[in-house]
């Protein structure tokens, strides 16, 4: 099963249409593994992006640099499927007993 | 289907189960009708609710089409039991089954949504192998021959809104393709998707306005409405490609192209807290409030024949 430890939802956001743009380049960028959650669209529309660890770095650096603003959605991807497994898992198993 | 738990996430076989039992305990209003096969060999199911007649004027309902939006197939299965146990009871609802027929696809991308149990939750495509690419799968909601290929869909197969190589090229498409062709008679087509708390109207593909833009304007403010009234979830909403951004071979572009008017998509809770990883103790609530806008559109379909 893949697993998402260390990875983080950001959620930019945009102020006009140049900042749109830089973020829709790295959509491009196929070795960082981004998954758009909410895709860039329009400025002051919120752009959600999940980062793979590997790529988190890099990917923030590049939105400082660029002095696009994002904040940290999901801190850590991986814990809110444990949490969702655990409570499947805790009904599954009320429902044998 | 009384002691089942609508409160938890479900595998597909219990879904698969559940419409069984539902069929079981409602021979005369609920039936199982099999649409097709996916890319791997499973089978498609569409629950229908009709109270008679023949060919009636009907209204489509999917959820699922995305597999990792689990909040969706789970409404799904709440809005199922929840016709049943409306019919008879609620006089507005059962007005609108005594005259047209719903149709309901629960799970619209079964194996996509058997991955997100088994191999990757955040699975969202379909799981067709493309030819030349090592990557899998096409976007379903990016496959539908309306704009297909233009901007706002992409040509790459490793791209999550990867178009596939021609307009319903995917099984899980062209069955609801063939379905809706053959019915002829579906007078709206409301395709669940979630995040970000829209309601949206044709067109993605296309800034020109849809013919009818002022009425599916009108009523989507209605159904907004009346979904806010039940816990207050503030919903946006307008054509696709103003409210949030391009996109071409969308389901519902192609379902207004083929004269269905009241054709719509919902992007269901949250705006951005846990995006589609919506706890499980939020299915419930955010059925309830969908059901709210559900009914303003079915009913206004029932009153407004074309």
């Amino acid at each position: 099963k893949e697993d998402f430890v260390g990875h983080q939802v950001l959620r930019i956001s945009v102020a006009d249409e140049a900042q749109v743009q830089k973020v829709t380049e790295l959509e491009d960028l196929e070795h960082l593994q981004l998954d758009f959650w909410r895709g860039p669209a329009q400025p002051g529309s919120p752009v959600d992006v999940r980062v793979p660890f590997p790529s988190l770095q890099a990917v923030k650096v590049f939105l400082e640099a660029h002095g696009i603003k994002y904040t940290i959605m999901i801190e850590d991807v991986q814990s809110l499927l444990d949490e969702e497994e655990e409570q499947m898992f805790a009904f599954q198993a009320r429902a044998a007993s | 289907t009384d002691t089942f738990n609508y409160a938890t996430y479900h595998t597909l076989d219990e879904i698969y189960g559940f419409m069984d039992m539902l069929v079981a305990e409602h021979p005369n209003l609920v039936s199982k009708l099999q649409i097709g096969k996916t890319y791997e060999g499973r089978p498609i199911y569409v629950l229908k609710f009709s109270t008679g007649g023949n060919n009636r004027p009907a209204i489509w309902i999917d959820t699922g089409i995305h597999s990792r939006e689990w909040v969706t197939q789970a409404s799904g299965i709440w809005f199922a039991k929840k016709i049943t146990q409306d019919y008879g009871q609620n006089p507005a609802f059962t007005a609108i089954l005594d005259k047209m027929d719903i149709f309901l696809e629960i799970v619209t991308n079964p194996d996509g949504f058997a991955f997100t149990h088994s191999k990757n939750r955040l699975w969202r495509k379909t799981r067709s192998i493309t030819a030349g690419s090592s990557c899998v799968g096409v976007d379903p909601n990016r496959n539908w021959d309306a704009g297909f290929g233009k901007a706002g869909a992409s040509s790459n197969p490793c791209s999550e809104t990867y178009h596939g190589k021609f307009a319903n090229s995917e099984t899980e498409v062209k069955s609801i393709v063939d379905f809706v062709k053959s019915h002829g008679n579906i007078k709206a087509f409301i395709s669940i998707h979630s995040y970000s708390q829209l309601l949206l109207y044709p067109y993605g593909y296309t800034t020109d306005p849809a013919q009818d833009q002022a009425e599916l304007d009108e009523l989507a403010k209605s159904a907004v409405t009346a979904l806010a009234s039940l816990y207050g979830t503030k919903f946006k909403y307008g054509s696709i490609i103003k409210a949030i951004y391009r996109a071409s071979g969308g389901t519902i572009d192609w379902t207004y192209n083929q004269g269905i008017k009241y054709s719509y998509t919902f992007e269901l809770r949250d705006t951005g807290r846990y995006g589609f990883l919506l706890p499980a103790s939020q299915i419930v609530p955010t059925a309830q409030e969908t059901w709210l806008a559900l009914l303003t559109i079915m009913d206004h379909t029932l009153k407004h024949p074309y």
